[in-house]
């Protein structure tokens, strides 16, 4: 028999204390001004 | 084994700003018309190895024009970038390229460009100038009118048009025509020019000299008109790239 399991339901995982977020590889800086 | 893979390139790191450097320059050495473009922003970049020290590149870029026009000898570094109030021009370009043993070249690229909105400038600048039509029935005339007075007044070799780089037109507080075009001299003065203009023909392409004018035609409240040309001297052909692209030697102001 197959057994279905409940899994805990997150939004969102949360991010440990002191978690900083990687840069974002691209786009690139904006030389000028972006129209 | 397969290699393992490679760690994603950072849009600004500085092997993408030197594929971002090559590609920029080989965009305004093709470009057979307008300005010389100058990058904004590296939008994208993908690296697909091809084997040892063989990599393809495909870069995505936004440009925005700069005040030179192609057919100036001024280095990209040199050439300013066009204000926003003056109605921005954009390039987006996708680029294919190779480096090879660390040489970068380019394999292929497509760009389009497209102006600000008018209604973006007229937002933040309602006065300014918007760009106009290249031929707009005001634009040719001023271009015809501003030229004529060149013509009329110098002593150097007659100029006939080549193309028109960029008009604005602004309606408030007066009415006022900007127009930017590029020159080629003739084997004609300007004097000669009056007696046989249509004898004048434009020099061959190792004897020719091009040139760059701006103009502003006011119609309203009372019309004047002021034209300044510059010409940007003697071209010497190489063999690998088309002669309207070539750096001019020399530069003289009239």
């Amino acid at each position: 028999p197959v057994a279905k399991r409940a899994v805990a339901q997150h939004d969102k995982v949360p991010h440990p204390v002191g978690f900083v977020s990687p840069p974002l590889l691209c786009p690139g800086k904006v030389r000028h001004f972006k129209i | 084994v397969p290699a393992p893979p490679l760690a994603p390139l950072g849009c600004d790191d500085p092997e993408s700003e030197a594929a971002a450097e090559v590609a920029v320059s080989y965009i305004n050495s093709h470009s057979h018309h307008g300005y010389k473009f100058a990058l904004n922003r590296i939008e994208n970049i993908r690296v697909l190895p091809q084997g040892p020290n063989n990599d393809i590149i495909f870069l995505e870029l936004d440009l925005l024009e700069t005040k030179c026009h192609v057919l100036s000898p001024t280095p990209l570094e040199n050439c300013t970038v066009r204000s926003f109030a003056e109605h921005a021009v954009e390039g987006d370009c996708d680029i294919k390229l190779q480096k090879l043993d660390g040489k970068i070249t380019v394999l292929a690229s497509k760009c389009h460009s497209h102006a600000d909105s008018n209604e973006d400038v007229a937002q933040l600048c309602p006065d300014c100038p918007l760009l106009a039509s290249l031929n707009n029935t005001e634009v040719t005339t001023a271009v015809t009118a501003a030229l004529g007075d060149h013509n009329s007044k110098t002593a150097d070799a007659y100029l006939k048009l080549l193309e028109i780089g960029r008009a604005q037109i602004q309606y408030h507080p007066a009415h006022v025509v900007y127009v930017e075009f590029a020159v080629a001299a003739t084997n004609c003065s300007a004097e000669e020019a009056k007696v046989h203009v249509e004898a004048c023909q434009l020099l061959p392409d190792d004897q020719s000299n091009f040139g760059f004018c701006t103009a502003t035609v006011v119609k309203r409240p009372s019309e004047d008109l002021q034209v300044n040309c510059q010409l940007y001297g003697h071209q010497v052909p190489t063999p690998d790239t088309p002669f309207f692209f070539r750096v001019f030697q020399s530069t003289s102001t009239s």
